[in-house]
């Protein structure tokens, strides 16, 4: 097990590095192991860098730069082995436009192998859904479910419309 | 394989039977504060065979039981219903299509079922087993859940790689 | 001190009603020490009833209703012993619209006594600024400050648009 | 009371000299992920006293200094001065202006200065204790932070009232 161990974390760093990439739009990242020696035990460094800036201890990157690096890190598991399917619940809330337009891409490429249920206010990934469901409470304290569709101009003004129960 | 429908009844704010048929790209759940969304990530996580209550924002639990509104009166079950895809044959069993029920009672009583046939939780587990799906998955990230990946100490962090293994 | 505590703690609840049901549109609050009889090591439980809903735990909270608690209590406090200035970072994020402006208002209305510095990516608390600040790294990795303006409708499309250095 | 005036240099990316002129209104602070937005709140922090690193999102003192980027080179100290007006006579000292300096340097030393008199950090401590201002305060909540108003131990939530006391 210790081979199949070694093998599946070169390839998330691999496939980390990518994703990271993708959704910085540049940058490095590296995945080291703590204690090589002991792979029961050994705890998984994260260092990156993004684009134009120094190599920086993790916890000084901004509220949306670690949601970003996390997101990578998730999509670099799932590349190496793809669940069936993927829920997020608001991921995209601490990220800027451009960067929720990424996100958004980056679900619709892995979306060919993988399901995604996206829980979201931001109007960019319900424009990367294929289907929209709304939950509303007409009823104090009961929830259900609408149809929606989207109104206003792509990426533009306009809630999400509530149709018909 | 895919979620394709999820039912709910008396799961928290879904006090009546509620259904969410889905397709196997993106679907993006919409609408206001305290609506329910984020319940209906938790109906599938406890369908899944989540046990810690804490993992569901609850204390007790019999907090997925509908516990009423201004109107309503508590109900006294809370039932989930997820209908999988198994077209590819990733579940080890015959069906093309597998469907996972979960019963709690007030009293504290539970009830799985696979297929309609009674079964234990434990067989619920291994039914999933590494299939990428699952409580422990890293595929499904719960509101405000996303740092939790980044900020786990080194050796936590680990687990999420031998998943990938 | 005695009496001074208990005096804030009653201060402090009754404003707590005020602030909630101004930022909920409803509902009711409850502040209980949980330990009367030893004023130095009592605790504060905090109950809350959004409109429509029954009593409940607080853990079960949707992430936007536990948001507009939280500013909700801040707010009480602020109300008791106004402090000069309040810095909020992204205190909106979980916040849909309608709740976003309902945030914006109550900031316009406390800031006749409290200097606010409000950081955010949302529209409806930009438009309640007297004065905004872009924060921009047009060369990676310095932080410049510019000045913006609100292009587009009101509470409509635009971002804040970067005018000079 | 309000701030009036922010001046940084070299701290965190704010390499070069900037300065923010305030009204006692509200102002918005806007900006891309990562640009600095939230580095200036950690910079009134900073100026008031604030010594916990973490507090700060760095593991050592040094990490307010500017570390340096992709094409500048790090520097070897950190300033941050507030301009407050003291008109209301709330702080106690004769000018209508007091400024605060602080300063760090690579070597571990640091500088304070109330009106650019060399004084102590005790000294800074008490000239906001009891005005509302002040690290400890309710009134400035960090990224992520307003959760925490909550969901503190009922135990931990007794000192926000003793502040409002
Ligand atoms: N057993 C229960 N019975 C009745 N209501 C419940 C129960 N459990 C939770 N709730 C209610 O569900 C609501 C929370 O719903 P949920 O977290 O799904 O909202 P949401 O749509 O995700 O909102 P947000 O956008 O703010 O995250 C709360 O108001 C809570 O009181
Ligand atoms: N001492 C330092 N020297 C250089 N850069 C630093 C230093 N400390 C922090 N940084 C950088 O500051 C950036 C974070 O800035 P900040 O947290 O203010 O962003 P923000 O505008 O609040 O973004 P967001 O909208 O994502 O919250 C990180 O990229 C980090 O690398
Ligand atoms: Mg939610
Ligand atoms: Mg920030």
């Amino acid at each position: 097990t210790h081979d199949l161990f070694i093998h599946a974390f070169r390839a998330v760093a691999d496939a980390f590095e990518i994703t990271f990439s993708r959704l910085f739009g540049g940058g490095k990242t590296q995945l080291i192991l703590t204690d090589p020696d002991d792979l029961l035990e050994t705890g998984i460094e994260i260092i990156v860098q993004p684009p134009g800036k120094n190599l920086q201890n993790m916890t000084l990157l901004s509220g949306g730069e670690k949601a970003l690096t996390a997101t990578a890190l998730l999509f670099a598991l799932m590349k190496v082995k793809p669940s069936p399917f993927c829920i997020m619940d608001e991921v995209d809330a601490p990220l800027d436009e451009p960067n929720v337009e990424r996100f958004a891409e980056i679900v619709r490429d892995f979306s060919l192998d993988t399901q995604f249920i996206i829980i979201t206010h931001n109007r960019a990934s319900m424009e990367a859904a294929d289907n929209l469901y709304g939950v509303t409470m007409q009823e104090p304290g009961i929830s259900k479910l609408v149809s929606v569709k989207l109104t206003g101009v792509p990426s533009g003004d306009g809630e999400a419309v509530i149709l018909a129960a | 394989m895919y979620l394709k429908r999820l039912e709910l009844q008396g799961f928290k704010t879904f006090a009546d039977r509620t259904e969410l048929d889905l397709t196997s790209g993106i679907t993006a759940i919409v609408g206001p504060n305290g609506a329910g969304k984020s319940n209906i990530l938790d109906a599938i996580l406890w369908a899944l065979g989540e046990q810690n209550v804490r993992s569901l924002r609850g204390s007790r639990s019999q907090d997925v039981i509908f516990s009423g509104s201004d109107k309503r009166r508590p109900v006294g079950m809370a039932e989930v219903t997820m209908t999988i895809d198994n077209s590819s044959g990733r579940l080890p069993l015959e069906f093309s299509e597998v469907t996972i029920t979960r019963r709690a009672f007030r009293s504290g009583d539970s009830e799985y079922f696979i297929n309609k046939t009674p079964c234990r939780l434990r067989d619920i587990y291994e039914l999933f087993m590494d299939t990428g799906v699952g409580r422990e998955a890293y595929s499904i990230v719960s509101q405000g859940e996303l740092d939790a990946v980044l900020s786990a100490r080194p050796e936590d962090r680990r687990s999420l790689f031998e998943e990938a293994a």
